[in-house]
């Protein structure tokens, strides 16, 4: 048997200060981390071996939400090494949300202070951020940073006062709050301020402005608002006002030189959205189904964004992975063009019942489900051998001390060497 | 292979790689070359994920049980 004692690497493009971009053409050593094996007496070999690879699809995320429970830094920086083993490049990092405000802004300092569960602790310092910003762009992973707006903001009231639309019961403030208040001026002053902070802190080309479950009720208690929706004759029909605000926030990332992902509500509520805006489908049925919206949305000429069947925070009892495993999210009615306008998708790992102490079993290895739908050719459907390989993968995931949770009976021997 | 490539011919034919001699390199006209930082430091994180931290250069089966 014959030695070999190198890998020559020959790169095409010398950017290698730049950040990744959604156009970036990728390589990576991974493939050939897993050609390399190792008999029992402890020699390594590799098999002659001849590989052509290119992904499917160029945006393979996966979501993670530090509002809901605070990640430390360490879960995040560790998230991005399973992630580039697993080829996903893109980390949608869901920062805020209403339960808490861990980004540190230095421009309004009020928001974490007051939004965070522990303004010295549980927050993600400038620092932090930047951190995190090299460390994916060393494994090839763009960071997609999410500031949810109008909905999902209760951690920002109490840094930002009258931010927030205030709730009435009858006639009176009931002393709740409700989606950021869309009528005063104030309010886009602040979103201008904030989003060029955020513009600059995050560099990648894309943001992600949320755009969800946006509660009416609040809105339509309240007397200032039913005033002006009369004013701008909106009649009853809230989702004008969403639009409205949501119009305007547009055009002040736009100006900042931002393109933008949002929510499959903005679409669906036929808010006015800039071409090149990447629409992300997340409702798996209402109101219609992920395949559908998807052919509605590639049929108005969007680009989109599957994750409606990806969310890993789910867990049922048994082998959910195959269910992950076996979506195809090109499986809708529609022209080749409208299928080239799919870019990809992501996993998703909302907190609410998440934090780091059981984050790495229930991410990996059934993110490497999403990972391979989204890397591999739609012909790579083969349950059987999906099964061999992503158990092994999954042992060697533990060799690389990752905590990754079992798929079905059996053992690793890796497991031996970590006890 | 996870995920699986889209191409992949694979033999039973096989080399040894031994982490006293194996080196990651540039090739000569590659556009990047060594400095370039993605690479040096993912060279550096690929050595560990291979062959570990341990020095290799004692005997391998020193210190077998």
């Amino acid at each position: 048997v014959r030695e070999k004692s190198s890998l020559i690497v020959y790169v095409v493009t010398p950017d290698c200060e730049q950040l990744p971009t959604l156009e970036s053409v990728e390589n990576c050593l991974e493939t050939f981390s897993q050609l390399v094996w190792r008999a029992p007496q402890g020699t390594f070999f590799i098999n002659k071996t001849e590989i052509e690879d290119f992904p499917r699809f160029p945006h393979r995320g996966l979501l993670l939400d530090t509002s809901r429970h605070y990640l430390p830094l360490t879960s995040i920086l560790d998230t991005l090494d399973v992630m580039a083993y697993n080829k996903l490049n893109v980390f949608h990092w869901h920062i805020v949300d209403d339960s808490s405000f861990p980004y540190e802004s230095f421009t309004f300092p009020e928001l974490t202070r007051k939004g965070s569960y522990n303004p010295i602790t549980h927050i993600y310092t400038a620092q932090d951020v930047k951190e995190v910003i090299e460390y994916a762009r060393l494994r090839g992973i763009r960071v997609l940073a999410e500031f949810d707006t109008p909905g999902h903001t209760l951690s920002w009231g109490p840094g930002i006062p009258g931010l927030l639309t205030p709730c009435y019961a009858g006639s009176q403030p009931s002393g709740t709050f409700g989606p950021v208040n869309p009528i005063f001026n104030d309010t886009y002053e602040f979103m201008n301020t904030f989003f060029l902070e955020i513009s600059s802190v995050f560099p990648d080309f894309y943001l992600h402005l949320g755009g969800d479950e946006v509660d009416f009720t609040c809105w339509k208690s309240n007397p200032a608002v039913r005033a002006f929706m009369k004013k701008k004759g909106f009649g009853e029909d809230f989702k004008q006002l969403e639009s409205y605000y949501i119009q305007k926030l547009l055009d002040i990332v736009s100006a900042y030189g931002k393109g933008y992902v949002v929510w499959q509500e903005v679409f669906d509520n036929k808010v006015k959205i800039r071409p090149d805006t990447i629409v992300q489908v997340w409702r798996e049925e209402i109101p219609v189904s992920y395949l559908k919206e998807l052919k509605l949305i590639t049929k108005a000429g969007f680009r989109a964004l599957l994750s409606a069947p990806w969310y890993l925070n789910r867990i049922t009892y048994g082998p959910d992975w195959q269910e992950i495993y076996m979506v195809e999210p090109l499986a809708f009615e529609g022209t080749p063009k409208q299928k080239e306008l799919v870019i990809g998708g992501e996993a998703c790992m909302w907190g609410e019942y998440v934090d780091s102490t059981n984050l790495v079993p229930r991410l990996w290895p059934r993110g490497g489900a999403v990972a391979e739908r989204l890397w591999s050719n739609q012909f790579v459907t083969d349950l059987d051998f999906a099964s061999k390989r992503l158990t092994k993968f999954r042992c060697e995931l533990l060799r690389r001390g990752v905590q990754a949770q079992p798929l079905s009976v059996g053992f690793c021997e890796e497991e031996f060497e970590h006890t | 292979i996870w995920p699986w490539p889209q191409y992949i011919q694979t033999t039973s034919y096989h080399y040894t790689i031994s982490p006293d001699n194996f080196k990651f390199r540039y090739h000569d006209q590659s556009a990047a070359q060594a400095g370039c930082s993605v690479l040096d430091e993912a060279f550096r994180r690929y050595r560990v994920l291979l062959f570990g931290t341990r020095n290799w250069h004692h005997r391998p089966d020193e210190k077998k049980h």
